[in-house]
């Protein structure tokens, strides 16, 4: 996870 | 989002439309394990769990929404479908994928981002995906010649996990603090498991022969 916690790959 | 990724996705979408085309195209599921595809339902299930609750972009959501349906329609063809079902490869798709399932999902107990239910379920999915493609494989090399949809559906299958690794190593060298362990060790995993198949089409294409995997 990036730095927001979120995964923004598939 | 990087050219790599979008190549990556892109092989991904591919391998999917090549595998409905097979499917649609002959009403036939030989050659295709549908244990492979019921491991891959339960990858995006598990992965996408912030489908509703992240909103990254109008293209992510679009292409969760399609993997999940995709994967679920398959499955469905596979099991229910009064012509496809018939020639599902019953006696030998028997890969006992529980296994799979438990030690990805003990796995994923004990190396995960953070403690959270949706994180777990994430990197679950990430081990499972790696592993995902077992039972296809085996199948593969116990039902000798390979049709030319399924070998393309394998071939870009495995293609999209490599142009990932691309973009990891990419976003590694051009973004501060960009590390994905768990994404990148798995994804190196899940593409190594395809290099014998990666070297036997090659010599298909090569030779223009037929695709076969040796038993």
């Amino acid at each position: 996870t990036d730095d927001t916690g979120l995964h923004d790959e598939l | 989002m990087n050219i790599f990724r979008l190549a990556g996705d892109m092989t991904h979408l591919l391998s999917i439309l090549v595998l409905l085309l097979k499917i649609y195209a002959t009403k036939s599921c030989s050659g295709i394990s549908r244990k492979t595809q019921e491991l891959y339902a339960i990858v995006f299930m598990a992965r996408y769990l912030d489908l509703f609750t992240d909103f990254i972009s109008v293209y992510n959501t679009f292409m969760k929404l399609i993997f999940i349906a995709s994967s679920l329609a398959i499955v469905w063809c596979m099991r229910f479908h009064p012509v496809v079902r018939r020639s599902y490869d019953r006696e030998l798709d028997t890969f006992r994928y529980f296994f799979l399932v438990g030690a990805s999902f003990a796995l994923a107990l004990v190396w995960h981002d953070k403690f959270t239910l949706q994180e777990v379920f994430w990197a679950f999915s990430i081990y499972l995906e790696a592993v995902a493609i077992l039972p296809q494989l085996v199948l593969l090399q116990r039902s000798g010649n390979v049709d030319n949809l399924t070998g393309q559906y394998v071939f870009f299958l495995g293609a999209y996990r490599a142009f990932y690794i691309l973009n990891w190593i990419y976003r590694y060298m051009t973004e501060p603090r960009f590390t994905r362990w768990i994404a990148g060790i798995s994804g190196v995993v899940q593409t190594a498991l395809y290099a014998d198949f990666f070297y036997y089409y090659f010599i298909s294409w090569k030779n223009n022969s037929k695709l076969k995997l040796p038993a």
